[in-house]
């Protein structure tokens, strides 16, 4: 596998980052995260999915429905939207780590 | 959860860059993957799919449900805040893009997304997934690469050219009738890039942005879709029986075999449709069915006119486990999206006194998948025709990625006389089986709790 496709599997590693948004004021109301994809790296632009900003939509879920919409606009969103892009190291830059909150997830024995 | 950079610390998994932090651009959606969507879920039968994270048993809000689907279709564009540090330019290679339609059904895939979002994001970040393009319908795509929750967004790469990225996850798990479907739902890159194009073209302040978005490279985007599949596949025909339907395999220009539960009664006429090279349904009937009791699940269609132009495929003489094979049906869909290919191996091969009697892969099957075949995927030579597969009749559990078909060695010698004289002598010994192939056919154990074959 690795010959076929590592070239291809640089590019997904290099491109994958995940996205998180939470609320400024209440942060502790709850994360929504998803996966994304880097698309340019100067500026970094990032598509992910549009699922988790549905509940910071001003005009609710409805939105995404209303007759011909195909976009909305950044401030669709309210301004207590908070969000955050982590993605793997790259060579030329300093490296950390996130302790994450733990969801309802663990890891019984089989 | 606290996503702001903390303190480094011992790694426990693998580096990772601190969050950094982001502004929402825009959100979009692709109209053309809509209205798919629209068309392949959203009819009569539509309460029949879901698309939650949630196992279908599990609660879920209906508010919270529907919120989920109206969002399926959605992408956001995101520009990240400048670090202060060294530009980012010089990191990554430059991102292409596959033009929809440069990727024919059947293609191997690589799906690299994170499992559960920000959770633990230094074990699970961009998890990578095998699969190959099962399905699609304009930029509506369906893949095998078995994908969880919170991988939604995640990018789904082709190998050719390398590195091209061809969709995006738009819901990882698919239900039908509470039934795990096994494949993941895509939004094809290229419409959802030139979408995100057009939207910035009417944000004036970051217009300037679509620029930078990467471009399709490739094969022209005019190529049917239902023309690019491996020319093996096109040997799968969608066999209906008043409003029973499910897959068959064309054996000879008038001959199709499927099974007896979606063609059930000798002398019925059933409705053949093929997808490729061109739309078309001939009239048939039963000309064999084996009986309830017997073991294989078996019925031959004779056609009142020749399949031109489907290719007839070659038997395989031997099996060998391990071996990469694709199963080609029009389960899920039906005739809505074309057969879909689903990728495996040949997991097992059951014997009874040295002679195949059944075979089981780990390709997702789903019900109308019955009377498809299965093929070997590097040479597409018949192995055998794809059965049912496991339902666990105590929690109701399907396991689509453990099936049953019967292999082709026990149905050609009978089929070839078939062929060659009009006799259906040999097809009926499939009706007097030996007791070990029935008992290998009734999933027989000593517990009688043990999952049942169903389809």
């Amino acid at each position: 596998m690795r010959r076929q496709w590592g070239p291809t599997m640089r590019v997904a590693e290099q491109a994958g980052c995940v996205v998180s948004a939470s609320r400024a004021e209440q942060p502790e109301a709850g994360l929504w995260s998803c996966s994304g994809v880097i698309l340019s790296r100067n500026p970094v632009l990032v598509l992910c999915h549009g699922g988790i900003f549905t509940p910071f939509l001003r005009g609710g879920s409805g939105t995404l429905t209303a007759a011909g919409a195909t976009f909305l606009p950044g401030d669709s969103c309210g301004d207590d939207l908070r969000l955050h892009v982590q993605w793997g190291p790259t060579a030329a830059s300093p490296a950390g780590r996130s302790e994450q909150g733990r969801p309802g997830l663990f890891t019984p024995s089989c | 959860a606290d996503l702001e950079p903390c303190p480094a610390a011992q790694p426990r998994g693998r580096l990772l860059q601190t969050p950094r932090a982001a502004e929402l651009l825009l959100l979009l959606s692709c109209p053309a993957f809509r209205a798919h969507f629209a068309r392949l879920f959203g009819s009569e039968a539509a309460e029949q799919w879901r698309f939650a994270s949630a196992a279908p048993e599990e609660e879920v809000s209906g508010d919270e449900e529907e919120d989920q689907l109206r969002a399926l279709g959605w992408f956001a564009l995101l520009r990240v805040q400048p670090c202060g540090e060294a530009a980012e330019a010089a990191h990554g290679p430059a991102m292409t893009v596959a033009p929809l339609g440069a990727v024919a059904k059947g293609t191997p895939l690589l799906a690299c997304g994170s499992p559960f979002g920000a959770f633990c994001p230094d074990i699970f970040l961009n998890t990578l997934s095998r699969g190959v393009l099962s399905n699609a319908a304009g930029p509506l795509l369906l893949t095998d690469a078995r994908c969880l929750p919170g991988t939604e967004g995640g990018g789904v790469f082709a190998a050719r050219p390398a590195g091209s990225l061809v969709a995006l996850v738009a819901a990882p798990l698919c239900w039908k009738a509470r039934e795990w479907v096994g494949l993941t739902l895509l939004c094809a890159a290229g419409p959802l890039l030139r979408a995100a194009r057009a939207a910035l073209a009417h944000l004036p302040d970051i217009a300037a942005l679509a620029a930078l978005l990467p471009t399709e490279v490739g094969s022209p985007r005019s190529l049917p879709l239902r023309g690019l599949s491996p020319p093996w596949a096109a040997a799968a025909v969608l066999v209906e029986f008043g409003s029973v339907w499910g897959s068959g395999v064309a054996m000879a220009p008038r001959l199709v075999v499927t099974c007896r539960h979606v063609a059930p009664r000798e002398a019925a006429k059933v409705l053949v449709h093929s997808a490729n090279p061109k739309s078309v349904a001939i009239w048939g009937h039963v000309v064999f069915a084996t009986q309830e009791a017997s073991p294989y699940d078996i019925a031959v269609v004779s056609l009142e006119e020749d399949l031109d132009g489907v290719p007839i495929p070659k038997p395989v003489e031997h099996f060998h486990e391990g071996t990469a094979v694709s199963v080609v049906g029009f389960g899920v869909f039906g005739q809505a999206c074309g057969p879909s290919v689903t990728s495996g191996i040949l997991s097992a091969v059951v014997q009874v006194d040295n002679t195949p009697v059944m075979l089981q892969t780990t390709c997702a099957v789903h019900g109308g998948s019955s009377g498809g075949p299965l093929f070997s995927t590097h040479s597409g030579d018949l192995l055998g025709i794809v059965a049912s597969n496991t339902r666990d009749n105590n929690t109701g559990a399907t396991y689509p990625h453990l099936n049953f078909s019967i292999p082709i060695t026990v149905l050609q010698p009978a089929l070839q006389q078939y062929l060659q004289t009009g006799d259906l002598s040999g097809l009926r010994e499939l009706d007097r089986a030996a007791e070990p192939i029935r008992v290998v056919w009734r999933l027989q154990r000593p517990q009688p709790t043990v999952p049942r074959s169903k389809l």
